[in-house]
């Protein structure tokens, strides 16, 4: 379970502030699926970063399944991005020097897995978003919906407990999209807490429950009925 | 209008070859608003980069106001590129080391415009687009959504007669979507021919016309009805 309790995050550019998160607080439930919704520049990247601890908050706490996250504890941080965290970041982020397999593998390096097995199981994770036939391609060879698709692969790859999507369909037509929600569904399924950022509302509408934001704030909190 | 005859586009990868365009033929009336839709990696980007004059065919020709556009001369494209046609890129393409504002300035030092002229249209373009607040942020002090609208504005900011949009709305929320909409309507309600990539059917549905890709060809050609 993830614990965040008044999270305010400033950027410094130039002699003003940007308050991209003005006391944002938020628990997510094991095995809950939430999805984050509003306009752009209101502090879902942000705010999915720091849950992600990838970035530290300007104050506020975060506790992933009771354990206070300690921004000074630099190994216990990577520990938990390796082992407990897959994130699909909104612009990728891959490497671009990097065949998509390799990419894809990246996270097993931690996890000790050796070179064959790292090998097969990057293959099977791209077969299973249909990249299949583009593992051998680096980044600027591969459309924009193939490239987002490699993220949500190597986020998956160390089938962590914790998943956090930043837009993971926004560049896939509605096929590959349901194609990659169905995915993320059956992980759902057996058991892994899914944290999404989209902008569609029939995304958003396969989640357990919807938090809107605005301004850096949470302005909306809803249950999803009907599914 | 934009005619393209028979074009093909193969990528040579290691020892295989992609044909991510196989025979593509289309004409684009002046004054045309055409939607293009399809499958991830079914080469919209691909034609795209072509009808922009920003890549060339394998084969194939490709007339632009019945001049035939030689890859031979380079000069000529440049021209075009900077005159004619304003490009949103799929993945933003902005400068990383400029600022919201200097980036969209860019295309206008082409045509010659006095250093305050630009600075003032470039602030007006980004005011259009809701980011007169973030006109001295770099790309990676902006979020996905607001990069793209810096795209946006920068493929506007020289009026140009032709605009080739891939995806422009698909990192942004419902209402800047709609907004961004709305920009593009206008201007080609003043005479523009919009060209925009979208996979989204209710993007789709506000153009005058849909063409539908696979693999490389164009499968579907329909006129919207009842707009
Ligand atoms: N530089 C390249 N080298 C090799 N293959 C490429 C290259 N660029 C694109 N491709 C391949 O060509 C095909 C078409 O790519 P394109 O970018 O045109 O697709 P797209 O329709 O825009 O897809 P998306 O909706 O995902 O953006 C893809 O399968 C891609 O892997
Ligand atoms: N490194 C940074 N430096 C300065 N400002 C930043 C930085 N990163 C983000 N911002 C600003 O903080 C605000 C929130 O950004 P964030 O990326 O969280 O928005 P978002 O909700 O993800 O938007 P989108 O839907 O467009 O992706 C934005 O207005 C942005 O301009
Ligand atoms: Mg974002
Ligand atoms: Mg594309």
């Amino acid at each position: 379970m993830i614990l965040a309790t008044e999270l305010v995050k400033h950027y410094r550019v130039g002699d003003h502030i940007v308050e991209a998160l003005r006391g944002v607080t938020l628990t997510v439930p094991k095995n809950e699926f939430l999805a984050i919704m509003g306009p752009s520049g209101s502090g879902k990247s942000t705010l999915m970063h720091i849950l992600g601890c990838l970035d530290h908050p300007t104050s506020g706490t975060l506790h992933i399944d009771e354990e206070e996250i300690n921004i000074t504890n630099q190994n216990r941080l990577a520990e938990l991005r390796n082992k407990k965290i897959g994130f699909v970041f909104q612009q990728f982020n891959l490497l671009s020097r990097t065949s998509a397999i390799n990419n894809v593998e990246l996270p097993l390096l931690y996890a000790g897995a050796s070179a064959s097995e790292r090998h097969k199981r990057a293959q099977k994770a791209l077969e299973m978003v249909g990249l299949g036939h583009r593992t051998g391609h680096f980044p600027n060879q591969l459309s924009g919906g193939e490239q987002q698709r490699v993220a949500i692969a190597r986020a998956l790859i160390t089938d962590p407990p914790v998943i956090l999507a930043d837009e993971p369909t926004g560049n896939l037509d509605t096929k590959s999209g349901n194609e990659v929600l169905a995915i993320l569904q059956s992980l759902h399924k057996r058991g892994i807490t899914l944290i999404m950022v989209t902008h569609e509302r029939d995304v958003g509408e396969h989640a357990d429950r919807i938090v809107h934001m605005l301004d850096g704030r949470i302005t909306g909190d809803e249950m999803v009925e009907d599914k």
